[in-house]
């Protein structure tokens, strides 16, 4: 296993996430 | 109230007893007779002072000792209860002279918190949840979190405490559809919160909005896992989790934590490390805590392990003192230090 299996990684995930989810 | 000191009974040889870099330096010993369950650390301010105290459980009684000089304490407060006995005590962090406990048989039934009167100094406990509890965590900034079923509906509740332990706020997080297990905070993310899933999932909350960001499988191997602690560095969301299913007969030694490594976006995830029993020594899982840096657990064999999780390896075992299984283990949250506990009512406290 490598970081690559990981898939794209953002350093701001929690912003990403809260803004694509529903309220 | 009744004001009791421990007794400093002699303490065993620190050769003998301490091994790694555990340092004996304090022992207490809680003498209500019933069968101890828990001890944590708290804040207790009196008169603008304020002090680090130990909160030791038994089955009807919880107490609060307070520091005396040379590493002794004296008994200030006990709250008795007489009708459920106490699973856990639940420190939550940043707040002052409050504590709380988990009551209950096998399942948590009512969360109380403890308090003591400012003006008259009695002791008082406050009922803060009631029903089928089936996870607790105090989190920093004076909030608990705690999840419960009614009928049909999974709630997931936050209160915010006042500094003062007084007046609370509460907020509903989005439930997931499986039932929490457990939480966990991620470190130096004070509006995410962590949640493993009886499906074997982690869950993710922003406890701001209370919205539900992702839900991510930690795959079969990892199975009934249980959280302690998670961190995010470089994008990535490392989480440290009990092993479950830790055998002697494994060929790489005892694995008893795991850290995974997950991509919050893709929710792809994979193994890291696991942390294992050093060779010769056997044991399971029986319960543990994790903070900061390290890790301890409980073993079946009665003995405590202690792992630094940067290092990868077990850096302490401390045996059974006096034929007496260890039976619980917490770091301090004030210090640090390590606090254990025998079924009997003795409390050690390591420095390490």
């Amino acid at each position: 296993c490598s970081k690559a299996d990981l898939g794209p990684i953002s350093l701001n995930w929690f912003e990403e996430l809260s803004s694509e989810a529903p309220p | 109230h009744s004001v009791e000191q421990n007794e400093m009974e002699d303490l065993p040889a620190c050769d003998s007893v301490n091994p790694g870099n555990l340092q004996l330096v304090s022992k207490l010993k809680n003498p209500s007779g019933s069968c101890s369950v828990d001890v944590g650390t708290m804040w207790w301010e009196t008169a603008g002072h304020k002090e680090p105290c130990i909160v030791t459980a038994c089955e009807y009684i919880v107490s609060l000792w307070k520091p005396l000089d040379t590493w002794q304490w004296k008994k200030v407060y006990s709250w008795h209860f007489t009708e459920v006995p106490v699973l856990q005590i639940v420190s939550v962090p940043d707040v002052c002279n409050l504590v709380c406990v988990a009551l209950g048989n096998l399942e948590i039934r009512e969360i109380r918190a403890l308090l003591c009167s400012s003006h008259d100094e009695s002791e008082e406990q406050l009922l803060l949840k009631s029903g089928n509890i089936k996870a607790v965590l105090g989190l920093t900034k004076r909030r608990l979190v705690t999840s419960s079923w009614t009928l049909c509906d999974q709630q997931i509740e936050m209160m915010t405490f006042a500094e003062d332990g007084g007046s609370k706020e509460k907020q509903f997080l989005m439930p997931p559809e499986e039932t929490i297990l457990t939480f966990a905070e991620v470190q130096g993310m004070q509006e995410a919160l962590l949640g493993t899933t009886i499906m074997n999932n982690i869950v993710i909350w922003n406890l701001k909005t209370g919205q539900l960001l992702k839900k991510m499988h930690v795959g079969d191997s990892y199975q009934a896992s249980v959280c302690h602690k998670a961190y995010s560095e470089m994008g990535l969301l490392f989480v440290v989790l009990r092993h479950p299913c830790a055998k002697g007969s494994e060929s790489f030694g005892s694995p008893v934590f795991q850290l995974i490594v997950m991509n919050p976006k893709t929710a792809l995830g994979m193994g890291v490390m696991l942390y294992c029993l050093p060779h010769g020594q056997a044991g399971r899982f029986l319960e543990g805590d994790v903070k900061d840096n390290f890790a301890a657990a409980v073993l079946t064999s009665g003995k405590i392990a202690i792992w630094d999780l940067l290092l990868g390896h077990c850096t302490a075992i401390l045996p059974p003192i006096s034929d007496q299984n260890w039976s619980f283990v917490k770091w301090s949250g004030t210090d640090s230090h390590l606090l254990v506990g025998q079924k009997d009512g003795n409390i050690f406290i390591y420095h390490y």
